[in-house]
């Protein structure tokens, strides 16, 4: 089994678990934080059979789109200490995956 | 050491957290919701050392429950892209461990 | 690439966020709680090149500092089954990492 750790926009993620769950596959979802943006996103745990990543990061590929966010940047360095905040346009991906293997499952 | 990334129902959350840490356990406990009910649940981290996996196991299998909810299950498809809720009984679990290798644990 | 989960004081997320970013290293915030005295803490998720974990250790080591709480422990054992409360200094890390293996990265 892999434990696909998988961070999207908020506004993706009805649509993600719709379709997650359609196709029989089972998450957890935790309410996050981006460390540069600072703006709300999710977590999702999936925990999935090792012959259906490929299956799971399909769907998480059709229903997870890529956005600018023409945020005000909090974050760039100006000089070892000091951060300016300035207006740009960061992209935020559709979505972030992390496999790990998981190396004992169990329900109890 | 291994990481017990354990998803429990809220109502098994302060019996198991108790006889945790009473048995010299940690654990650092996670707000989530489930992504079939949408109902929230609790994800626990639970790292612990090799030789304590069974141990951490067994406690968890005491103190965590299975459970009918007789909800209004959102997610049932209904022929592609639409779902009709209806009223059925779902098993939820007593507990969804994922047990994972910690390579390295730093305590800083 | 390794995912390092770190569980820090709250009080000690801004000033670790800021020089990680600086760094440009990226991060994923989650609100929690601890198991033993449940008071909120925060886990990060950190995914980093595997060259690249010392750097993120140091910047950990530099940010989160060891604090005593003096609170009402809540879970002191006291004969089978029931808890006392008391008094008592308890240290808290500066933080707590669990370094894991991520078998693959996608960005999609
Ligand atoms: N130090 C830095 N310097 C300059 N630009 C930076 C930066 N860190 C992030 N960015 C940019 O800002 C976007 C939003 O990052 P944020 O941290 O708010 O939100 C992130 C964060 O919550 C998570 N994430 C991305 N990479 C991660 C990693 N290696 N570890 C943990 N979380 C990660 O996924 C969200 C979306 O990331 P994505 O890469 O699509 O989009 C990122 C990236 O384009
Ligand atoms: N492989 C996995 N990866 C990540 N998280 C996982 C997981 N398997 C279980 N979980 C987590 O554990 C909770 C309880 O799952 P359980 O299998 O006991 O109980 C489940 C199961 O009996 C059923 N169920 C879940 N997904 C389903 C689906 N796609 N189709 C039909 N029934 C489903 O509904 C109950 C409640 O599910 P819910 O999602 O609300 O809540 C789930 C979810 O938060
Ligand atoms: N193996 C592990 N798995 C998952 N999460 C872990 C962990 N070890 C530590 N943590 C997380 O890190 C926080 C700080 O732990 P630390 O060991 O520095 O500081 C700890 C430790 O000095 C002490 N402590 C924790 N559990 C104990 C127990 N069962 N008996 C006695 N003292 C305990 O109380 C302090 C605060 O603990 P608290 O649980 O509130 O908060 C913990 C917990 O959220």
């Amino acid at each position: 089994m892999k434990l696909l750790i998988t961070i999207v926009q908020d506004q993706d993620v009805p649509g993600l678990l719709e379709i997650l769950m359609e196709n029989g596959f089972s998450a957890t979802k935790l309410a996050s934080t981006g460390g540069f943006l600072r703006v709300g996103n999710t977590t999702l745990l999936i925990g999935v059979d090792n012959n259906k990543v490929e299956g799971a990061l399909a769907l998480i590929k059709k229903t997870c789109k890529k956005r600018e966010q023409n945020d005000i940047v909090p974050m760039i360095p100006f000089g070892r200490g000091s951060m300016i905040p300035r207006m740009d346009k960061v992209t935020v991906g559709g979505a972030i995956v992390f496999i790990v293997n998981v190396e004992r499952f169990e329900k109890i």
